[in-house]
């Protein structure tokens, strides 16, 4: 059974306790705020009202055993980055840094974080890709070395199906979406294309000339086929 | 060329002009603050000072005319609501807002927002899950109504290969990996269990007993393949 820390029940911190434990985990959740504790006392497996700068305290509440901790503490930075190189001192295995700005960021690197977020700079970087290529997928990489992107199909699979193009064993890729543009005549009757994509398309599906193809893939296989 | 406005210079705010910028769009920058205009005069477009409350003025500097709008003025609820209220009467075409709490982000729904983000809930929500599934995927959805998630395979299709089991046209997912549990003998010489998970395996890999796999897939497919 998993044990997790939530240091600073922000918005951010409260989300995290929350989802952990609704996915049956145990979750020790730690605040200044007795309102915020109150609040969560039936949420989490453990809600203590305690400062997290506070060794003896947080050592007493068994933060030493958790398989991870995230620190967000938010607005004090001085809180957030002396409370995450107290839980590495204290030998905690993984500790998840909510950094406040790009300042913050680069502080909770150099003292070991194991990971770093900051919602607002990634939502953001996300936000704007997904309104410049908005039908589908962030391109995001969805595991480590693996991704998800668009490219032109190889020449040699136009104009076959799917199951005749055997992607995965003559490419190392998968093919997720085959994103086409038809032509249509928009309000004004004015020639226009349309954009149309079809996810998980049926093997029997037909690469056609001038379709891309959304496909998942190792990285090093991702870029050969990009050529 | 496409044309976007982001209202509010906040961290998410500015990530979204940053990022919408560097990749070549044009991007109109609205704030009150003038230190914050004064520091991205030259990354945006357009840096104007103004309220953005003001339908008057930010008619004047072409708001109707962009592809996509977005509302980040934060912290200031009532401003982010009229604001987003403003906009949609304009007829701007497609309105993100951020929300900066439950209440905020259900009055925003119901002023007709095309989208909301709420960077802190959506963050905690992967950080939780990626704390819980750390090997792999960020089981995000990958496009409106798609998403990827890990699942016992069907009964049926346990033992076969990938190419014999058809999943795409049984079942209408694609399966992006398959997980299996190894034992192995740890350090201490204790029985242990080891995980490996093939992404993108071979259309001849055999689904095991005891193997999860990780599909891409709509959500009414995803939710008859759960049982
Ligand atoms: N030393 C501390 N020990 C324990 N909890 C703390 C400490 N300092 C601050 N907190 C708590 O951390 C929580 C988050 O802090 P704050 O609201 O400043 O961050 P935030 O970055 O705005 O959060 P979010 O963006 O996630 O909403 C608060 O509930 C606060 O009480
Ligand atoms: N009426 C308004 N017109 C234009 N800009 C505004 C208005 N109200 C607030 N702003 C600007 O919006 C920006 C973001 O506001 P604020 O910092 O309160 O939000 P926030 O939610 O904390 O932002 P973030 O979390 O993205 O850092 C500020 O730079 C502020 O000057």
């Amino acid at each position: 059974m998993s044990q997790f820390a939530v240091i600073g029940a922000g918005r951010f911190g409260e989300s995290v306790a929350r989802t952990l434990s609704e996915k049956g985990s145990d979750v020790i959740l730690i605040d200044t705020d007795e309102e915020k504790i109150r609040d969560l006392d039936d949420v989490v497996t453990h809600a203590l009202q305690l400062d997290a700068t506070d060794e003896k305290a947080i050592k007493a509440a068994g933060i030493e055993d958790v398989d991870a901790a995230v620190v967000s503490v938010g607005r004090d930075m001085e809180a957030s980055v002396l409370i995450t190189m107290l839980l590495k001192e204290m030998g905690v295995r993984y500790v998840v840094a909510k950094a406040t700005s790009e300042a913050h960021y680069k502080i909770l690197t150099r003292l070991g974080a194991d990971r770093i977020v900051f919602p607002e700079r990634e939502t953001g970087v996300k936000v704007a890709n997904s309104l410049i290529n908005p039908t589908i997928f962030d391109y995001l990489e969805v595991a480590p070395g693996y991704n998800i992107i668009e490219i032109k199909p190889p020449r040699e699979i136009v104009g076959k199906s799917l199951e005749e193009a055997k992607v995965r064993s003559t490419y190392g890729v998968d093919i997720i979406a085959i994103k086409s543009l038809h032509p249509v005549l928009d309000g004004a009757g004015e020639s226009d294309l349309e954009e149309e994509v079809k996810i998980v398309p049926a093997a029997d599906e037909i690469i056609r000339e001038g379709d891309t193809i959304i496909v998942i893939g190792a990285e090093k296989d991702l870029e050969r086929l990009r050529g």
